[in-house]
């Protein structure tokens, strides 16, 4: 299966 | 706030890359220039856009003013914009509404709009500096081509840049596919370039759907970068001149 994660997950909010 | 561009043609083209991907978006006012960040309404993608203040023929901010503009509705009133127009946008301190003036090159026409703003609860993200493990730089034009080749033939594609290419391969139901691109020996243009910079290979899968809505930025540079790490997003990067500043897109890694 083939996941596609939120960007938050990566870079954090500010 | 008070800045004005010669050309109307930048603005047009901004917008045209970003308008499928996000619907509202705040333009961030600052002494520095004028920034925007949005992400698409997935949360998987981002728009991160700069035009520095030394870009703008005149470029006027007291103080940092945000400026929430529904894009389809700035859309409209940038149609009624020549492409060899002249723009100028102001805002005041109350940020309720923004006014943009088109003249033409031979300032014998003069058009002003008024857009209304609204308040747009955006996340913003903070992008770390990233030291990425492959940097591709290619023509925008075979960045475009690719994408929407590929993209008739399956959802998603792998990418894998090695020193000797870069591999755009896609599976899909009726077949599969693949384009391979080395860097180049004999240069003629400098836009025809492909130019790989290399610190490990790598390989990773992304949706199509969103590198062919990147690829609506095209007609802002001949070239384009695309900037690679294992299990981190791409960064997909058109700059707008050298001092002027860049549209970058981000998209999140497809993992298995």
């Amino acid at each position: 299966c083939v996941q596609q994660q939120e960007l938050k997950n990566y870079f954090g909010r500010k | 706030f008070e800045a004005r561009l010669t050309q109307a043609s930048l603005i047009k083209k901004i917008l045209e890359a970003i308008k499928d991907l996000v619907t509202d978006a705040n333009f961030d006012c600052s002494p520095e220039g004028l920034s925007l960040q949005a992400m698409d309404s997935s949360h998987v993608s981002l728009v991160s856009m700069v035009l520095h203040a030394q870009g703008f023929e005149m470029f006027r901010c007291q103080r940092a003013v945000s400026l929430g503009i529904n894009l389809a509705s700035l859309t409209k009133i940038l149609k009624c914009a020549g492409n060899d127009d002249s723009i100028t946008l102001r805002a005041d301190e109350k940020g309720d509404k923004a006014e943009f003036v088109f003249e033409s090159q031979s300032q014998d026409r003069l058009s002003e709009f008024e857009l209304k703003l609204m308040d747009i609860d955006s996340e913003h993200l903070g992008i770390p500096d990233t030291k990425y493990s492959a940097i591709v730089e290619m023509p925008s034009s075979e960045y475009r081509r690719i994408c929407s080749d590929l993209g008739v033939m399956g959802d998603t594609v792998r990418i894998s840049v090695s020193k000797e290419s870069v591999k755009f391969q896609v599976d899909g139901d009726i077949g599969k596919g693949s384009v391979c691109l080395h860097p180049s020996s004999v240069v003629d243009k400098p836009t025809e370039v492909v130019k790989i910079s290399l610190e490990e290979p790598v390989d990773m899968i992304f949706s199509i759907r969103y590198l062919n809505y990147f690829a609506k930025a095209a007609p802002l540079s001949d070239t384009v970068t695309l900037s690679l790490s294992k299990d981190f997003p791409l960064q997909i990067e058109f700059k707008f001149g050298e001092q002027m500043g860049y549209l970058r897109y981000y998209l999140a890694p497809k993992i298995d």
